[in-house]
């Protein structure tokens, strides 16, 4: 573990004044190889032992702590620092109904995720509307539609381009009172122009309050680049990590919001549509620190 | 790099830099870069052309183990194909009966993801599409009782090759690698042999937790080959290189797009070129 490789470098005795530069270096080190194994992106591996350094070197090491403690403390503290603060909840309009987009690459999990905040929201005694906007993909309505009755939700679904049928959800949703649309799009690389565009407008349309950019927690160096440009693009609201109870480290949780700034809303666990879960920063960044 | 020139300090960390953001991962890279290390030392290397050039060997190297073609036996040949949730298995599984059917081969899938929503539907539409028939139960039912089925059917309408597609599942719960192995048991007692093939989808935007991927399903059922699909995104699956050393398994196909036309064999030398674009 990570610890262990830190102790072995800063050795077990406790009452050790302070942090020399050598050892802060050698200790880094080992954090910069942790965190890239956890898939952490690079650029954001530098950044952060670059504002690490700064905080350890000379660092006094407090009370009844060994070194290997205090440095693992001071880690732990700023990698939760960097994924945000206590949970962040959905964003609602100050007049229903909210609009919610669901963004991100092939595979994701969106479809699912849609399904599983329509039971969540129906839960917390709003009314949601789901919309079916992936028109591309085999099935892909079939599919929401089958999650949309297995959580008694309504699924909107109808004939039309993405745009068109993400403005009559929202139109329908006012007219009959609904609280939330939800609505789930393609899966799409953030490199594909033409689908870049198809998004753009139907935020243009539609104006929704929350833009969640779903992705894998398993996801590689890559996540940095997919996150930004679908910020650039969309000002992304929100993240959602999905399959989040499998042994990935997830250090896709930091690239994303080192470069995007938006908070990690919420984590899938699980296939279920029960199984989604507020984002825990703390247990995150043990995950991360393996 | 630049193309011309002495090596320098910088020249190396970049190298170093292109890896990792490439998910070579951090032993991999160390392997590769101490290899160079070790050649430059001996005056193998020849400036900044050579050092690539020799990049590109020690990768090359590390994928010896890994080559393989996507080959058809006698029938009723069986593939299996399996992985982790969203990697693109149902898609492939499309593209490779549109393979063997333009082939002329008598091509049957088989709808053995009995669990996520639609997924019989998604797989019978692509059945379909690509003019081949296809096995299924209801939804819910169990995945080795449409394994048996479409066996029987397999070897008594002759068909070519039987492709049978598996729910997503993480490689972390032991109950659903269980039912996988269970289906690959029904298979074998089905048809002695089946699945004569079994192939494990990695996503090429995974990071490190590929290798544990390959390592779990490889130890539940006999992984005989990998594809790496969504190679037409920015991802380089640098991944498999670790996978390759440590396991093995021939990489033999790549996904490059979501129609049936989107697959190609896998080259290695290609794949090494992509890592450095
Ligand atoms: N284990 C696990 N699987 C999940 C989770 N969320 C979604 N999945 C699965 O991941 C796979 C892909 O989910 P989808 O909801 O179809 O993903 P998508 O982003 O809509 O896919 P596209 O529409 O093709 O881009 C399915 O097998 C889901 O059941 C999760 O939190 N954990
Ligand atoms: N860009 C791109 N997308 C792909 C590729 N292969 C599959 N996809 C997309 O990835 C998404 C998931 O594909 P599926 O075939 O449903 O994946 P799966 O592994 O069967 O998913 P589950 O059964 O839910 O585990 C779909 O949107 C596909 O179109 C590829 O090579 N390139
Ligand atoms: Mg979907
Ligand atoms: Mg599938």
């Amino acid at each position: 573990s990570l610890s262990d490789r830190i102790q072995g470098i800063l050795g077990k005795f406790k009452g050790k004044a302070r942090l020399t530069e050598k050892e802060v270096d050698a200790t880094l080190r080992e954090i910069r190889l942790a965190l890239l194994e956890a898939d952490v992106h690079i650029q954001v591996v530098r950044q952060f032992t670059e504002s690490l350094r700064s905080r350890l070197i000379g660092r006094e090491v407090t009370g009844g702590l060994t070194p290997t403690q205090e440095v693992v403390k001071v880690v732990s503290e700023e990698i939760q620092g960097l994924l945000g603060g206590s949970h962040e909840g959905l964003k609602f309009a100050s007049r229903p109904p909210t609009g919610i987009m669901m963004v991100g690459l092939q595979g994701s999990g969106k479809t699912t995720t849609a399904a599983k905040l329509a039971l969540m929201l129906k839960k917390q005694g709003k009314w949601p509307l789901l919309v079916a906007a992936d028109v591309y993909r085999p099935a892909a309505v079939e599919q929401l539609v089958t999650l949309g009755k297995e959580v008694g939700v309504e699924v909107y679904h109808g004939e039309g381009d993405p745009v068109e049928i993400c403005g009559r959800a929202v139109e329908k949703a006012r007219k009959d009172g609904m609280d939330v649309v939800i609505m789930d799009t393609a899966g799409r690389l953030h490199v594909d122009e033409l689908l870049m565009v198809e998004l753009e407008r139907i935020k243009g349309l539609v104006q929704p309050q929350e833009i969640l950019l779903v992705a894998d927690a398993m996801t590689g160096q890559e996540a940095a680049n997919v996150a930004r440009t679908f910020h650039e693009r969309l000002n992304l609201t929100g993240v959602v990590l999905t399959k989040m109870e499998g042994d990935a480290r997830g250090g896709a949780a930091l690239s994303i919001k080192a470069v995007t700034g938006q908070p990690i809303k919420f984590v899938g666990v699980g296939e279920k549509l029960e199984q989604l879960e507020p984002f825990h920063p703390d247990r995150m960044a043990s995950r991360i620190l393996g | 790099l630049g193309i011309k020139g002495e090596v320098t300090r910088e020249d190396l960390e970049r190298i170093e830099e292109i890896l990792i953001s490439a998910d070579v991962g951090v032993e991999t890279t160390d392997k590769l870069m101490k290899a160079l290390e070790k050649r430059m030392a001996r005056g193998e290397v020849r400036g900044k052309e050579g050092i690539m050039a020799a990049l590109r060997d020690e990768i090359l190297r590390l994928l010896q183990g890994a080559q393989g073609r996507l080959e058809l036996g006698p029938p009723p040949w069986v593939i299996m194909v399996v992985g982790v949730n969203g990697t693109g298995k149902t898609t492939t599984i499309a593209k490779l009966a549109r393979r063997f059917a333009n082939e002329g081969r008598k091509v049957l899938l088989v709808a053995g993801d009995t669990f996520r929503a639609a997924a019989i539907e998604q797989l019978e539409i692509w059945a379909d599409r690509v003019g081949v028939p296809m096995v299924k139960h209801q939804p819910g039912s169990h995945p080795s009782g449409v394994v048996y089925d479409a066996l029987q059917a397999a070897r008594a309408r002759g068909y070519d090759v039987t492709i049978i597609d598996t729910a997503g599942r993480l490689h972390t719960k032991v109950n659903l690698m269980e039912e996988l192995k269970k289906m690959a048991r029904v298979a074998s007692k089905e048809l002695p042999g089946a699945p004569h093939e079994t192939l494990l989808v990695l996503d090429a935007t995974t990071g490190q937790n590929a290798l544990s991927q390959a390592r779990l399903f490889s130890q539940a059922v006999p992984v005989t080959g990998l594809v790496l699909t969504k190679l037409d995104g920015t991802a380089k699956g640098g991944i498999i290189i670790a996978i390759a050393g440590e396991l093995s398994i021939p990489i033999k196909l790549i996904g490059v797009g979501e129609g049936m036309d989107d697959l190609q064999d896998f080259d290695a030398e290609a794949f090494v070129e992509a890592l450095f674009e």
